[in-house]
Parts: structure tokens; sequence; C-alpha cells
């Protein structure tokens, strides 16, 4: 299914 | 990166400097929760394991070494090297109360059942509350000083900043994370109760005492 966004936060 | 984000981590920044050049300058960390500490260093522990898995770009790389860094050294100089100013007697909170919960909500509410998310979720759920300890501590000696008041205000206020970047980006990225979002209000509403003391009585020139 769907791939999870990037985390680009702290 | 929005003009939120960017506040919200220079004010977390902010807190972590005054925090430590407190310790550092006044050779004490009276009046600081060891154990908030502990939970906040499992946190980043917990989130930024990601460094080795998933480069985003230096500065998110720089802040995540930098807290994790900077979480360790807290503890280092509280229970080592100034030990003998931590004021264990009044912090005394159950974090089992905090890491049970949060441990069995992560294997439940979580975007992935992998290790990595697992991992990020708890480090989300455990932060919200990391900072009960130094709270209830503040509240049983129903005093803190000005410049703890000052750390407790920059870091709350870091959290807060982040709910104006995620709205920020729901509207221009159509990006949200409900678990990153609802976790962030419950943290920030935590605050509210110490928000409403700092601006009534610390920005006053008072100290931040609790009514007996």
């Amino acid at each position: 299914c769907c791939k999870l966004p990037q985390k680009d936060e702290l | 990166m929005n003009v939120f984000r960017l506040a919200g981590d220079m004010s977390h920044l902010l807190a972590i400097i005054i925090l430590l050049l407190k310790i550092w300058k006044t050779r004490s960390c009276a009046g600081i929760s060891g154990r908030s500490q502990l939970l906040f260093a499992l946190t980043y522990t917990a989130r930024y394991l990601d460094l080795v898995t998933n480069w985003v770009s230096l500065y998110n790389t720089v802040m995540k070494v930098f807290f994790i860094a900077t979480s360790y050294a807290t503890i280092y100089l509280m229970y080592l090297k100034f030990k003998a100013t931590y004021d264990s007697n009044h912090d005394t909170f159950r974090v089992e109360f905090l890491l049970l919960p949060v441990t069995i909500l992560a294997l439940v509410l979580n975007h992935e059942f992998s290790f990595m998310e697992i991992l990020w979720t708890f480090s989300i759920y455990l932060e919200a509350v990391a900072i009960l300890p130094q709270l209830f501590m503040v509240s049983k000696t129903g005093e803190a000083e000005s410049i703890t008041s000052h750390y407790l205000f920059a870091l709350g206020s870091y959290r807060l900043l982040y709910i104006f970047n995620w709205i920020w980006r729901y509207y221009t990225e159509e990006y949200y994370d409900l678990i990153a979002i609802i976790a962030g209000v419950v943290q920030t509403v935590l605050y509210c109760d110490f928000f409403y003391l700092y601006f009534t009585k610390v920005l006053k020139g008072k100290k931040l005492q609790l009514p007996a």
C-alpha cells in the first residue's frame, strides 16, 4: 500500500 | 521549512541552552527534575535513531545530534558532576505511570507496525508528557527560579510554534500527521497553567510562586 512520508521534522 | 517551524526549533534550542547555562553557571541543578531530563533523553534517542537511516538535510542532522548530545550532557551534569545539588527529594513523580501507557499507546496507535515507526510514535507520545515530572516538582515546592521559568517557557513555546507550523503545512502542502498534531496539542495544553503564571508573575519581575 502507501509509503509513509519522510519525517523531516524534529 | 517555514517561519513557525524555524521559530519552534530555535525556541527548543534556546530552552536547552538556558538549562545548560543555568546548571553550569550556578554549578547547581536545584529545581530541575532529573526524571523529566531522563525522559527527554529517551525521547530523542528513540526518535533520532533515523539519523542513520534517513537523510533529510544538514540542518536536520546537526539539530538531531545536538538534541541527543545535550540531553545526555544534562543527565551527566545532574546525576554525576553536580549530583550534590540535585533536589531528588522533590523529584518523585512516578515515571512508570507515563512510560507504561505511552508504550502501549505507541504499539496500538501508530501509522505502521514497524520497529522504527513504533519507536518514533513512542517518542512523540513520550515527549508530550515528559515535562510532567518537572511541572510536578514546581507544584510540589510551590516555586521556581526565574531562570527555570524561562527554560520552561521556551520549551513550552516550541511545541506551540510547531502547531502553527502544522496548520501552515496543512494549507500549503496538504501535509499533516495526526499523531504528531494530537500529541503536540496535548503537550502544549500541559503548559497552559504554567504560561499563565509566567505572564502574570515572572514577566512582571516576580518569582514564580504558586498560591499556597
